[in-house]
């Protein structure tokens, strides 16, 4: 990538991140994740997509297009949602993570 | 001597930090996204469209897609809970905004998001993908960066300055009556933030203090007038109604305008031509020349009643470079409901008989609607030619929109001027008679290398 994308990759990268929403004492319900961009380290602060809370919203799903709905607080998901997030750390290191499965994914040859 | 044992090996593809907990601080959704999405996707032809991960013939029950649609424009603003070690280690450079419509339609593009979300993040992490700015509709716009499930809600950044969030992925995956589409929607960061800070004032006071930490918008004042949309060149696209059918065309002269046969087949009908919205100008015109149905050249050539005004009158390319980057400007996918959409790509191919041009390939993403639109080079601003076609696999229905066909313009310039100067159509009327190879190659065979011999 030319050089004017150097530091613009960096800057995205370092405001990527990957949330997962999963519920409490459920660990085979979902998970649902989605990426997200933060906006702030200092308090954490992450934008993400709202379609991962779909499953936990109180009043279901229509609250969604209720006439002139904006915004929702943040106590109209269930109190089972539990909520991740993980992103690359500023500095190089060895790598972390658990090896896991994979579900699903697989890279068949063309 | 031997080295040292080295350390047991490890990828260091994806350096990531265990998971942190988070918390929900609000759900929040963007009003004029969903008028506009309403407006470009909400008419008798929502139904031709899917935005979702599963491909468009996987059955979904009617209410789950009706929930997609509901949650494509929804984002939401977390907590996240940081250790003392990530607090302090975690300063990376903030985020800054792009204000609403400071990004022009053809400027690149950076994606950064994680497919499959967090089934694989060691390794899709910050995964990055490339496009430009397609089209804009308000706050909805669209990217031709390739995008996949679990992208939703990554960041759109611009490349000057560095890093500037643009828009966050909505969706990333689009079919049009069930053909991919291969452009992402997005939903524009700067009115999103504002939403985020109107919302963090109204709801607790606890979060108030939080909007301070929300990001800037920096770049042209938020109010200016929008900026002229696309690169100069962008402009010479128009869009030609003929009755019923409507494409792409580009003006080659104030008034000439070039388009396809297929969109205005019949000489002396009567066509109606629009410049780009922003100038909302629509200009009658005539059909003088259409290429026959049997030439390959799929032309058609428009003589307008006035001048188009404020038109750039696009400079032919005189050669052409395989692999340069190029762009395609047509009225595809959205067609009147928005100005033309800018896809970008290289040229993949030029296929030459005796070594003349007679067709280009690129890999911008081209879909119908576009027949007739112009390709230029990014490098020249050049016009290198007429976009016809896309592809579609008879064998599967499988349409793909990043191979495309177009025609050179180096074959149709010395008639266009011939006309241009003395209203003579002998020149065009040549093109109906192209050479046998000419014809094989459009049929899209294997050109003969050489007659095949009589044995006797």
């Amino acid at each position: 990538m030319g050089r004017q994308w150097g530091s613009a990759m960096r800057a995205a990268e370092q405001a990527g991140c990957v949330v997962s929403a999963s519920r409490a004492g459920q660990p085979e319900a979902g998970p649902w994740s989605c990426s997200g961009v933060i906006l702030s380290r200092s308090p954490g602060l992450v934008l993400c997509h709202g379609g991962i809370f779909a499953p936990f919203l109180r009043a279901g799903r229509e609250v969604l297009t209720a006439a002139g709905a904006v915004f929702l607080p943040g106590d109209s998901c269930s109190d089972d949602l539990r909520l991740h997030v993980q992103w690359a750390p500023a500095a190089a290191g060895p790598l972390g993570g658990v090896e896991r499965g994979r579900p699903g994914l697989c890279t068949p040859q063309c | 001597a031997g080295l040292e044992p080295s350390p047991p090996a490890s990828y260091r593809r994806r350096l990531q930090q265990p998971p942190l907990p988070a918390e929900l601080l609000l759900l929040l959704s963007c009003p004029a996204f969903w008028a506009h999405f309403a407006r470009l996707f909400g008419d008798e032809t929502a139904e031709q469209w899917r935005f979702a991960s599963v491909a468009p013939d996987d059955e979904v029950p009617e209410d789950e897609e009706e929930d997609q649609l509901r949650l494509l424009g929804w984002f939401a603003l977390l907590g996240v809970r940081l250790g003392q070690e990530e607090a302090e280690e975690e300063r990376g450079p903030a985020v800054a905004v792009a204000p609403l419509g400071a990004v022009s339609k053809g400027a690149p593009l950076l994606v950064c998001g994680s497919p499959f979300g967090a089934f694989c993040p060691d390794i899709f992490l910050n995964t990055l993908s490339r496009g430009v700015l397609s089209n804009v509709a308000g706050p909805l716009l669209l990217t031709d960066a390739r995008c996949l499930p679990g992208t939703e809600g990554g960041g759109v950044f611009t490349a000057r300055p560095a890093g500037t969030l643009v828009a966050l992925v909505a969706a990333p995956l689009c079919w049009k009556s069930r053909e991919w589409v291969g452009l992402t929607l997005l939903c524009a960061a700067a009115p999103l933030l504002r939403a985020v800070r109107a919302a963090l004032g109204r709801l607790f006071p606890s979060t108030a203090a939080l909007a301070a930490h929300l990001p800037l918008e920096v770049g042209v004042p938020w109010g200016l007038p929008l900026r002229e949309p696309g690169p100069p060149w962008a402009a010479a696209a128009v869009l030609v109604e003929c009755g019923s059918v409507w494409g792409s065309g580009v003006a080659v002269a104030p008034r000439l305008v070039v388009t396809c046969r297929h969109v205005s087949p019949r000489e002396a009908a009567r066509v109606l031509v629009h410049s780009t919205p922003l100038k909302s100008v629509a200009v009658w015109g005539r059909v003088v020349f259409a290429t026959q149905e049997t030439c390959p050249y799929d032309i058609a050539v428009v003589s307008l009643e006035e001048d188009l005004e404020d038109v750039p009158i696009p400079v032919p390319a005189e050669h052409f470079h395989e692999g340069e980057a190029v762009s395609v400007v047509g009225f595809g996918v959205f067609g009147q409901a928005c100005g033309p959409s800018v896809t970008s790509g290289i040229l993949s191919a030029v296929v030459q008989v005796d070594g003349t041009p007679v067709m280009l390939q690129t890999t911008c993403a081209v879909h119908g609607g576009s027949s007739g639109g112009p390709l230029f080079s990014n490098r020249s601003g050049n016009l290198l030619g007429i976009v016809t076609s896309n592809t579609r696999d008879n064998s599967t229905g499988a349409t793909y929109p990043h191979l495309n066909f177009s025609i050179p313009i180096t074959v149709l310039q010395p008639a266009l001027q011939h006309y241009s100067q003395t209203h003579d159509l002998g020149g065009l009327r040549e093109l109906d008679r192209a050479a046998e190879p000419v014809r094989v190659v459009w049929r899209l065979q294997r050109p003969l290398a050489e007659a095949p011999r009589s044995k006797l």
